[in-house]
């Protein structure tokens, strides 16, 4: 703004030397200004957002781990209209950009949040919008599956932020040091996330698995006007050998879901919930922040027992497109002040066969807004 | 955006055996990049 009045203020200073000026002469200068200062901005965003990087990998290198600390700015998002502007987002990027304009808008994206344009699927200027370039597919080949049969592939292009197995009671992922989360509250309460109660870890854990649908005892939990339906850590272990995985997708990476392995889904469970960004940042200051966030989970088995995806919505990324169910809408305008009701779930026919997913096959794709 | 995978996966049976010749283990650390179709995790049989 400050940009813009010291441009207006020259060029009233030239208009009064040259004896007055037009008002068209003024908008002429003003709105190229605008589009610098814009461009300026964005530019020191993403110098901001370059130096926040190198930060946080400065810090990981020193084997320095990033801790919880809420603070005043997380406060301040959740008073924010955040759907709102994630559908307003998802509108602007929706514009059609004219041809000639495209190549030059998606290279500037490439260049802002390194993605590869080589691996685009079709030429830059077949992308009518920027939401459009934004879930593109690759060309073929892009991504080799691994063969193995002995192992379990990346479902997405990303970052890994944690990984591990779930043990102990309640089954809690990490969010960041100093905060967790329970499995539970992440799949949902109908989950058949298989878990032995406390007293008989040493049974057969497979007589202990819950079939699709079948309800968790509500043993406590607690609901709040502020957070969505939080499960406490029940007095249950995880089975043996559950894993888990956490990939965080930057705005360049190629944002298609793939399967990780043979599968068959069997159930999914839409979560309309917040749309908090999940930056570094978010993650360091957000309660709860990917059980509060809206989600898509899917549920099923393979041939080593359960299986689960939940692809998590953000600010600027909120709606999330199942290859599997094209009718699920998701970011649709928020029309309840509680966060706090139950998923929509949906069982996948045949009972208990559901839908037959292969190992690479696409899944599901996130969109702009 | 972010995807949480949750599954279980081959862990040694008997707690005699314990080369851990068929436990799940992930080839991936913490901070690493990864892309569709790497391995995440292998097991032996």
């Amino acid at each position: 703004t400050s940009f813009v009045k010291t441009l207006q203020t020259a060029f009233q200073a030239r208009s009064s030397n040259n004896g007055g000026g037009t008002n068209s002469q003024g908008n002429s200068f003003v709105v190229p200004g605008a589009t610098v200062a814009t461009i300026l901005m964005l530019g020191a965003l993403h110098a901001r957002r370059l130096y926040d990087d190198k930060k946080v990998q400065e810090a990981r290198e020193q084997g320095i781990e990033i801790v919880f600390k809420p603070d005043l700015k997380a406060s301040f998002l959740q008073l924010l209209p955040l759907r709102s502007i994630s559908r307003f987002w998802g509108s602007l990027t929706s514009t059609e950009l004219p041809v000639w304009m495209r190549p030059y808008v998606y290279r500037a994206w490439a260049r802002a949040f390194h993605s590869n344009l080589e691996e685009a699927a079709r030429p830059l200027d077949e992308y009518a919008s920027l939401r459009d370039f934004f879930v593109h597919t690759l060309k073929e080949g892009s991504r080799p599956i691994d063969p193995d049969p002995r192992c379990l592939v990346s479902p997405v292009d990303g970052t890994i932020l944690r990984y591990g197995e779930l043990k102990g009671a309640g089954a809690m992922i990490e969010q960041v040091k100093g905060f967790s989360y329970s499995v539970s509250s992440l799949l949902g309460e109908s989950s058949f996330l298989p878990m032995i109660s406390e007293g008989h870890m040493q049974e057969d854990s497979v007589k202990q698995e819950k079939v699709p649908g079948e309800k968790i005892k509500k043993s406590w939990w607690r609901v709040s006007l502020a957070s969505p339906k939080v499960w406490e850590p029940m007095s249950a272990h995880p089975m043996k050998g559950l894993f888990y995985c956490v990939i965080y997708l930057r705005p360049g990476d190629y944002h298609r879901v793939h399967s990780a392995v043979d599968w068959n889904v069997l159930v999914r469970r839409h979560f309309a919930g917040r749309l908090f960004p999940v930056n570094e940042r978010a993650t360091r200051t957000i309660r709860n922040l990917y059980v509060q966030n809206e989600r898509v989970v899917l549920e099923g088995i393979w041939k080593e027992g359960f299986m689960a995806i939940a692809a998590i919505g953000a600010t600027n990324i909120g709606s999330i497109e199942l290859c599997i169910e094209p009718d699920l809408r998701t970011n649709l305008p928020g029309k309840k002040l509680m966060h706090s009701e139950p998923p929509e779930e949906r069982l996948y026919e045949p009972k208990g066969v559901g839908l037959m997913l292969k190992k690479g096959d696409e899944v599901a794709a996130f969109n702009m807004g | 955006s972010t995807v949480v995978l949750i599954f279980q996966a081959p862990i040694s049976e008997s707690p005699l055996k314990k080369d851990g010749s068929s436990e799940f283990r992930f080839c991936v650390g913490a901070g690493d990049r990864v892309r569709v179709g790497e391995a995440l995790g292998r097991w032996n049989e």
